[in-house]
């Protein structure tokens, strides 16, 4: 499962 | 996402395009700067670490993977295309760029928002990007007049930081709690660096001749 904790930027 | 940041990632978009189009096309890196190509396959390769851990988005994961990919892609290019590596000027290309990444390194281990191994390198990447411009932008006053395809480059990868400072206003006032200094002031510098380029790139749209 991707958990998504980070940047969501590029 | 909002129309400011998905301008500024089609603009980021189109700069490393034209860039490939540039170098696979014509066999051709005169007036490109290879420690500046270097200095963004770091940034990327640093910025995007967790590619693999958190997932945002299919259009998030694949721009990942195409800036990953273009940019070493052109490293390699500038390195061991034999074509293409004749036409690097490395005699102009001098700027001493390993100096920039240390200072980012430190920086980065003293300013950043979370102190984890992840969020570090992010900040890294953050601040070396804003100083990677700076051996093409060298390279370029060296080198006087620049060809169209190196100078569009240039601008539209000026131009991309520009428009996601747009999109950092636009979501510090639509999106409660959305404050990251660190982001806008690197996102700012970056963007200040391509002042006089902009005004010299400007210049020759009015007078009709090439980048001086």
């Amino acid at each position: 499962i991707w958990v998504y904790e980070f940047k969501d930027e590029l | 996402m909002n129309i400011f940041r998905l301008a500024g990632d089609m603009t980021h978009l189109a700069s490393v395009l034209v860039l490939l189009l540039k170098i696979h096309t014509i066999k051709s890196c005169a007036g490109v700067s290879l420690r500046t190509q270097e200095l963004y396959a770091i940034v990327f390769a640093t910025r995007y670490l967790d590619i693999f851990t958190s997932f945002v988005s299919v259009y998030n994961t694949f721009m990942k993977l195409v800036f990953l990919g273009s940019s070493f892609s052109i490293v390699w290019y500038m390195r061991y295309h034999k074509a293409v590596h004749r036409t690097y000027d490395r005699e102009q290309d001098t700027f001493r760029h390993w100096f920039l990444v240390l200072p980012c390194l430190v920086l980065a281990l003293l300013i950043h928002e979370k102190f984890t191994f992840l969020e570090v390198l992010w900040t890294f990447s953050l601040y070396l990007e804003a100083v990677a411009i700076l051996p093409q932008l060298v390279l370029l006053q060296r080198t006087r007049n620049i060809d169209n395809l190196t100078g569009q480059y240039i601008f539209l990868l000026g131009g991309y930081r520009g428009l996601y400072i747009l999109n950092w206003i636009y979501r510090y006032f639509t999106e409660p709690h959305f404050v990251h200094w660190i982001t806008w002031i690197a996102g700012l510098v970056q963007t200040l660096l391509y002042a006089d380029f902009f005004y010299y790139y400007f210049l020759r749209f009015i007078g009709g001749r090439g980048v001086e």
